[in-house]
């Protein structure tokens, strides 16, 4: 609980209409960052907690998240070979989450699914101005995209994402396995 | 017939390569044209002595004269083409940017941009929109924008429900109203909305028209209590901005549902979390 309501507690003080439109001073706006970033994290431990409890595959301890995915940048699926992620789905119905994940290009990743399924995948290349934002520190030239289909109504699944052996490339990459519905 | 750059006839758009602020929408297999281009307002500057002299800034919107063009097209597009996405990369100049995709199966057109930095070189502040435009569509001078993701509020041009607007001097900021996640046209057949996934100014200032104010560098302050012109920066240039603009047609008894849906899955998005495997297992094993 205390995890939590630091979050609860910062989102009451965004609620003023500079906090929304960014229109404070300068540094009253890196404060609000300060205290967004640190209340997320105190949020993220509990949520680790809660679904390692849950999922497969999600330990607290390697349980991590991406907060520069909106500059396509992600420690994680730029450099392990292997990991799971986990997609919580916060509406009260089910969802279709289109992912993309910041990889090194010519890197062939597979994703496959809680039932066993290998997905569809793409690999597209990230525009040059997204490679010139500044501070963007990433290794990433490439997304890999696929769709998450049905995530449960306030609940989860977990997709296992393997890094292909350097022999393959991305170009000669057979079209990905299409799971079985995808075909029909 | 004809190939479509991104989606397909029931809902995608090809772009003009000559033209590229230029598309044709198709949208159950009808060929509509679409202008949709990057411009920016010129800040007023001014000492706040008296009204006429007011600066653009924080808290207030004061263009000095119309919007000027941003992209000058010295990069062609390029198409990128999958079984999951499609998308059009557009590269307007050295800080304006944008994607245009369509997922497979989706019912709407993403258009993610990407501005800045803006320039402080000219010491010229620039407020940056994007503007989507459908020739020839009446919508009456009236548009739609929502009440912080709620009802639907009517908006009428130079109007005002509750007292008689005089000559609006301020005719464009007089006509700009909080969009906190969708702008909406209807010709009373079908229904031209605009999502965004965030709040942003925005106004329909001609019929068919659609403008969203994406990011604002301003070098004066305003004087109205910041005493701080709005000049954010970060690792020593001008902020950088991304996010996404969703467009979304078709016939007014479909749209509704569409908005709706797609409101809640941009604006509540899913909770990513990864666990990296210290060792590559297999599916089984980790199941």
């Amino acid at each position: 609980e205390p995890k939590i309501t630091v979050l609860r507690e910062t989102m009451g003080v965004m609620q003023h209409h500079d906090a929304i439109t960014g229109t404070e001073k300068q540094h009253v706006a890196n404060d609000y960052a300060r205290l967004l970033n640190e209340a997320i994290e105190e949020c993220k431990e509990a949520s680790c907690s809660i679904l390692s409890g849950l999922a497969t595959g999600i330990e607290t301890t390697g349980c991590k998240t991406c907060h520069l995915l909106n500059i396509s940048q992600c420690e994680v699926s730029e450099h392990s070979e292997q990991f799971v992620l986990t997609l919580y789905n916060p509406l009260s119905r089910p969802v279709t989450e289109f992912v993309r994940l910041p990889i090194a290009a010519e890197t062939a990743y597979t994703v496959v699914d809680p039932s066993g399924q290998s997905l569809t995948v793409q690999f597209v290349p990230l525009p040059n101005a997204v490679l010139r934002i500044p501070g963007r520190k990433s290794s990433a030239t490439a997304e890999l995209v696929f769709q998450a289909k049905d995530l449960p109504p306030l609940g989860y699944k977990s997709y296992l994402i393997t890094k292909q052996s350097s022999s393959y490339d991305i170009k000669s990459l057979p079209r990905a396995k299409r799971s079985a519905e995808s075909e029909t | 017939g004809g190939p479509v750059d991104v989606g397909d006839r029931r809902l995608g758009i090809t772009i003009d390569e000559s033209d590229p602020k230029r598309f044709v929408l198709y949208v159950d297999n009808e060929e509509i044209p679409l202008i949709q281009e990057f411009l920016y307002y010129k800040s007023m500057v001014g000492d706040n002595s008296v009204d006429y002299k007011r600066a653009s800034g924080a808290y207030i919107f004061r263009p000095d004269g119309e919007p000027l063009p941003l992209c000058d097209n010295q990069i062609k597009p390029r198409r990128v083409s999958g079984p999951v996405v499609q998308e059009i990369h557009r590269e307007c100049n050295e800080w304006v940017s944008q994607v245009i995709r369509k997922y497979n199966g989706d019912d709407n057109i993403e258009f993610e941009w990407l501005v800045g930095p803006i320039p402080n070189d000219d010491k010229i502040g620039k407020e940056v929109i994007s503007r989507f435009r459908i020739p020839f569509y009446k919508n009456n001078q009236t548009f739609y924008t929502d009440s912080n993701g709620r009802e639907m509020l009517k908006r009428i041009l130079n109007y005002r429900p509750s007292f008689s607007l005089k000559e609006n001097v301020e005719n464009v900021s007089g006509n700009y109203y909080p969009i906190t996640s969708r702008i909406s046209l209807t010709d009373q057949q079908t229904r031209f909305s605009i999502l965004n996934d965030r709040s942003q100014g925005g106004s329909s200032l001609q019929d068919g028209e659609i403008e969203l104010m994406v990011h604002r560098r301003i070098f004066y302050d305003d004087a109205f209590g910041v005493n701080e012109a709005l000049n954010e920066t970060a690792f020593g240039v001008g902020l950088v901005a991304r996010g996404s603009h969703y467009l979304t047609l078709g016939s007014v008894d479909k749209q509704f549902v569409v908005e709706r849906l797609l409101s809640q899955r941009k604006l509540i998005q899913p909770q990513y979390f990864f666990a990296e495997k210290q060792s590559v297992v297999s599916y089984e094993e980790l199941k």
